[in-house]
């Protein structure tokens, strides 16, 4: 059997905030390491992978692997139920036909109970390699959901290029052409988590849907930081760590011209 | 054209 009890339950609604307009199902996977997910949007040009370790649950059991294959929308619809102050706890069983989650107040004077039925869901699992990148951009999280928006307003395709002065993201519409750029600043007075911080090998340029960016930085809340990974002519990675618990990572492939 | 690889030409199946 599957059980984990998470004490701040509003970070699951944050978790299905960030994926919710990217995928509409998704088997979750348990595992004594934790629960994931691995899912990619409907064209399957971009990937979401989800860890929550089993050492941020407040109790965490689970003896064996167990695919847990969920309708998203529904069970944004159930999560919606919980405050976000309750402590939730996820119930199955080993080859569960449905999902326990039990909400329970802050204060022990609210318990709910929801019951979800499982989908049998077949998706194609991919290996993603360990792999090192030729450039790593970490920025506020607000400063690159603020600056995708504002490419978006402008055009459909941003291409960013790393060199070590720093990231300068770039696109062209129909009414004219934007540019960001955005430079490194380790030494100024800021805290760690409003720095924005460039290490690359060599300089990395390529073009990626807004489209997708834009829905990445509903991870937002997650993390006041966000980290870029760029190999050339490879799938960028957006990731949101979540304190003590894992993180949620994007993939998105660039764009190709013929 | 302008269009995008899925991404299982990036990474191996598992």
């Amino acid at each position: 059997m599957f059980e984990a009890r998470l004490l701040q339950g509003g970070l699951l609604k944050k978790v299905l905030d960030s994926i919710k307009d990217i995928i509409t199902e998704g088997n979750f996977d348990c595992s004594p390491n934790g629960l994931s997910l691995q899912a990619m949007d409907s064209s399957h040009v971009s990937l979401i992978d989800i860890l929550l370790e089993s050492e941020g649950f407040e109790h965490y059991r689970c003896d064996r692997n167990i695919p847990m294959g969920l309708n998203i929308t529904n069970l944004v619809k159930m999560i919606k139920c919980a405050g976000s102050e309750d402590i939730v706890t996820i119930k199955c069983e080993d080859k569960p036909d449905n999902v326990t989650f039990l909400f329970e107040s802050k204060d022990n004077d609210k318990i709910s109970d929801f019951e979800m039925k499982t989908m049998t869901i077949d998706d194609e699992h991919l290996l993603v390699p360990d792999q090192t990148y030729t450039a790593v951009v970490k920025m506020p999280s607000a400063e690159f959901q603020r600056l995708c928006r504002d490419m978006a307003a402008i055009g459909d395709t941003v291409n960013i290029s790393v060199t070590k002065e720093g990231v300068r993201f770039s696109t062209t519409g129909d009414m004219g052409t934007a540019n960001i750029t955005v430079r490194p600043n380790p030494s100024g007075d800021q805290k760690e988590e409003e720095r924005t911080e460039v290490q690359i090998t060599e300089p990395v340029s390529a073009g990626f849907a807004l489209r997708y960016l834009n829905s990445f930085t509903k991870a937002t809340p997650l993390s006041p930081t966000v980290t870029l990974g760029m190999v050339p002519n490879l799938p960028i990675v957006v990731e949101y760590k979540i304190a003590d618990m894992g993180h949620v990572r994007y993939y998105l492939a660039p764009k190709i011209e013929d | 054209v302008v269009g995008q690889m899925p991404l299982s030409s990036f990474f191996g199946g598992a």
